[in-house]
């Protein structure tokens, strides 16, 4: 009698878990913006037989995002998920994947992230400050005030912005934007930025030395500016990352 | 002769008696949620 076919795979099964951490270290190392997610729930597995120890599976991940930028060399395990109140930003992802010999290896993955509703948040928390679009012109503002305020100051080399990650603003008590962004050090220093900065330009690759800045810029009751940047010094970046500095919306965004 | 019994009285007939107790497997998929649901 032909063997029974193997039970399918469960959610939670101990090799749906290593499958689906294989595709998030995946997606985290491939991803050229944002920040890195973590798995929140493992929403369907599927496999298909391709021969003796050759297995093709199919993967419906829910991931949350992360505290911790792309670039930033903290594990994965070290990011705190933002909470539901922080306004989260969910990943929805399909990914394929080969099992051969024991060995999982990603084939293609596409996800697409959104923020959570705005609606289900303020039932909740009705005073959590809300995500606004990175291109608004507060934001712009606090990031530019902010990147200049930061270099103004430091006596490393001088800062450029990379790409706006988050940003959000608060009115009531009192009227506050809060952003963060991604920022690249280049060959000048703060001084020779002075006098010319259209030559001052991102480090190459071998020496690139990214960071990440966080800002709040209080408008009302009085005017405060706080920054805080931290350089996370070279790395040898495990994938190229395009360095255009680039504005994209928090409320959604497809990557393959 | 054949005679169509109803649906209900079939399937309280053809129900296969559960032992005392018996807790359903959960579904094997979706799985459990590692932090909350959005």
């Amino acid at each position: 009698v032909p063997a029974a076919p193997p039970a399918p795979l469960g959610c939670d099964d101990p090799e749906s878990e290593a499958a689906a951490e294989v595709a998030v270290n995946y997606i985290n190392g491939h991803s050229h913006h944002g920040y890195k997610f973590a798995l929140n729930r493992i929403e369907d597995i599927r496999v298909v037989p391709q021969g003796p120890n050759n297995d093709l599976i199919f993967l419906e991940l829910d991931l949350l995002e992360t505290s911790c930028p792309v670039l930033s060399p903290t594990p994965l395990v070290n990011c705190s998920v933002r909470s539901f109140a922080e306004h989260a930003v969910e990943g929805d992802c399909d990914v394929k994947l080969q099992k051969l010999d024991g060995t999982f290896s990603v084939l293609a993955s596409k996800c697409h992230s959104h923020a959570d509703s705005g609606e289900d948040i303020v039932k909740v928390c009705p005073d959590c400050p809300l995500l606004v679009s990175l291109n608004n012109t507060e934001v712009l503002e606090t990031v530019a005030a902010a990147l200049n305020a930061y270099n103004s100051k430091t006596t490393e080399a001088y800062l450029r912005l990379l790409e706006i990650g988050r940003a959000k603003i608060q009115v009531f008590p009192a009227h506050v934007v809060v952003t963060e962004f991604a920022v690249g050090a280049t060959n000048c220093s703060a001084e020779q930025a002075k006098a010319n900065v259209e030559d001052c330009q991102l480090l190459p690759e071998d020496q690139s030395n990214f960071g990440f800045c966080t800002a709040e810029m209080v408008k009302r009751p009085t005017q405060d500016l706080r920054v805080d940047c931290q350089m996370y010094g070279h790395q040898v970046p495990a994938t190229v990352i395009p360095l255009l500095s680039r504005v994209f919306h928090p409320t959604g965004q497809d990557t393959s | 002769s054949v005679t169509k019994r109803a649906v209900a009285e079939a399937a309280q007939h053809d129900k296969v008696p559960r032992p005392v107790g018996f807790v359903p497997p959960p579904p094997p998929c979706p799985g459990r949620i590692r932090h909350f649901d959005i």
